[in-house]
């Protein structure tokens, strides 16, 4: 139900 | 030096229990305005912020800053200890090898110290510049969290849709699907069980479910839950500290 997306695909690593 | 006094315990005792669940290690940030956490789950979908001002603490003092890498599971082994009403110090030198938590019994003279060793925890940190949102809702976190809780009994995902007025959580299931539509509401004796909504575009996510149910861990720290929204984007759900906040970014689920 859905592929789960990760917080490194829309914010940048500093 | 840090020296942080807590009126009561209760504080930091809601904001581990809510974390310790998701993340396994954190570096807690200490500076001369308070002390905050960015912290990311190990599937790195949900990432925890957490800023506890000075203005939380009855007293508050870091004359450097300080980084405290703290095992949760660990450090809440050692709170769950701390009555909820104990006055709680967290007190560190300048380059520490432990936190030290003292707890103080208002009513007698009762003193309980404890020192928890740190660890050199290498994060890497995520760079989240001022986000814009389609939609904010405010509402009840309690009903927040039943809605969560409930919806998550019939699927692992939980679909949020907002257009001009309502907030409509669906659950689709193997065994069957179920929904509960919120609308706008303004309690004026108790504001505190309002829901307010603010749209600019409607607002179509799928989250899931078993991070939600994390997340909602922390309804004790805040009678109302601010959820954050934006289409295809994560979404930011913000419980209000008597200074400062605690904030959970969720990256949804996409269509296959």
């Amino acid at each position: 139900d859905g592929l789960q997306s990760t917080l490194g695909e829309f914010f940048p690593t500093e | 030096m840090l020296e942080g006094k807590f009126d009561e315990a209760s504080l930091l005792k809601k904001v581990i229990d809510a974390m310790k669940d998701s993340v396994k290690l954190c570096n807690f940030n200490c500076t001369e305005n308070g002390i905050s956490v960015q912290a990311i789950d190990d599937s790195r979908v949900l990432l925890i912020s957490l800023l506890i001002e000075a203005g939380s603490f009855e007293d508050y003092r870091c004359d450097r800053n300080i980084v405290l890498g703290l095992e949760m599971e660990s450090l809440n082994k050692i709170i769950k200890n701390g009555n909820a009403s104990d006055m709680l110090t967290l007190v560190a030198e300048d380059s520490p090898d432990a936190l030290n938590l003292i707890f103080e019994d208002k009513r007698r003279d009762r003193i309980a110290e404890y020192s928890l060793k740190l660890m050199d925890i290498d994060q890497d940190f995520l760079k989240i510049e001022d986000m814009k949102f389609d939609a904010v809702v405010n509402m009840p976190s309690a009903e927040f969290a039943k809605i969560c809780r409930d919806m998550k009994t019939l699927s692992e995902s939980l679909q949020i849709i907002i257009t001009k007025d309502s907030v409509k959580f669906n659950s689709e299931g193997d065994f069957g699907s179920g929904s509960v539509v919120i609308k706008s509401f303004t309690d004026l004796e108790k504001t505190e069980e309002s829901v307010r909504i603010t749209l600019e575009k409607p607002i179509n996510l799928t989250f899931g479910a078993k991070y939600l149910n994390d997340i909602i861990k922390s309804t004790p720290l805040a009678s109302q839950v601010t959820i954050k929204l934006c289409d295809k984007q994560p979404a930011l759900f913000e419980y209000q500290l008597p200074s400062g906040y605690l904030r959970f970014y969720l990256a949804p689920k996409f269509e296959d």
